[in-house]
């Protein structure tokens, strides 16, 4: 078994997990919040059989576009302040980070 | 070391909790929605060392009761039109979803 | 490819997760809870290459720091009747603890 870590932007989030559901895949959410921009995302966990994975990928793919941000200017907050920009800065987010992780045991109670 | 990502019913999750603090194991809570009922449930971090996994798979086992769910009727949304269910369904949700997973290392600061 | 899962002080975590991005590491956060203090706390998910992992832990032991908390009297509940403790009790909570987990396959949509 194989647990995949997915990581994608809000508004792919529902249209993944309905489009894994439909497929007989089983998910669970958890609300998260990108490190670089601050801002809200989603992290999904799925786990599946070893010859699902990439059939899930997939679908992954088909779902989740890579955006591009425009990010506010950073204020310089201590040691950050040497990368502060005085202008908006185009940030391209991808459609998803997955981490693909082995799963030693799955247990249903 | 072993970490138990384990996901549960929110009634089952502060019982479940207390009895693992009480057998003197770590515990993390995280707040997760479940991807079919897109209900609110809770998935539980427990990093234990390896002998230990029967003792809180027993822990698990006797707190997380499965229960069915009577379900309202599924608006039919985009591509889930198919399955769209114009009665209400009764879907059994298991006690607990226990996926273990080796840690290489574990570190404390 | 690793996965650091990372449990801190919600005081240390923007500190850290700032420190960690100003090195072009990625960073994911997710409010958690305590199971022990039922008290606030952030879990980060940083993905990075095997070799980064001990620079990444050494920016996490500058950051992060251990504390002495002090708590308020734990009402008996339940099973917890005989670990009642009548008068306000200190722990203390270490910095961050840290799951080093094998990624077997990253992708980037
Ligand atoms: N230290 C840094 N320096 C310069 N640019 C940086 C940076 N950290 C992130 N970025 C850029 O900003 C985008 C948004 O990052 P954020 O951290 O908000 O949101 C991230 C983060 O929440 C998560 N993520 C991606 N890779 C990760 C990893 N290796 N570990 C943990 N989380 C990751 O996925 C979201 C999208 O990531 P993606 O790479 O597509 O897109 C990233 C990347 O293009
Ligand atoms: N392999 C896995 N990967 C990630 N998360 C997992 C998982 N297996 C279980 N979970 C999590 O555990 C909750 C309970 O799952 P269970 O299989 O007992 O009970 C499930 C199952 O009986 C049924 N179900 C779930 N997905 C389904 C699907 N695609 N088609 C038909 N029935 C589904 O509905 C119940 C509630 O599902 P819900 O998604 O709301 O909530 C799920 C989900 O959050
Ligand atoms: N193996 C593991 N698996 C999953 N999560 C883990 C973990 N080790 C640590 N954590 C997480 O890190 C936080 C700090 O743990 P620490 O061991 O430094 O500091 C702990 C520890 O000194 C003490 N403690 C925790 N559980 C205990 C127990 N069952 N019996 C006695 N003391 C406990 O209370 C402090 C706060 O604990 P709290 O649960 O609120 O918060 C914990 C928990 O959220």
């Amino acid at each position: 078994m194989k647990l995949l870590l997915t990581i994608v932007q809000d508004q792919d989030a529902l249209p993944l997990l309905e489009a894994l559901v439909q497929e007989d895949y089983r998910v669970t959410k958890l609300a998260s919040t990108g490190g670089f921009l601050q801002a809200g995302n989603t992290t999904l966990l799925v786990g599946i059989e070893d010859e699902q994975v990439e059939d899930v990928l997939g679908i992954i793919k088909e779902t989740c576009q890579p955006r591009g941000k425009t990010v506010a200017p950073l204020s310089p907050q201590g040691g950050m302040a040497e990368s502060y920009v005085p202008f908006p800065v185009k940030v391209s987010v991808g459609g998803a980070a997955v981490f693909v992780i082995d799963v030693e045991q799955f247990v249903r109670v």
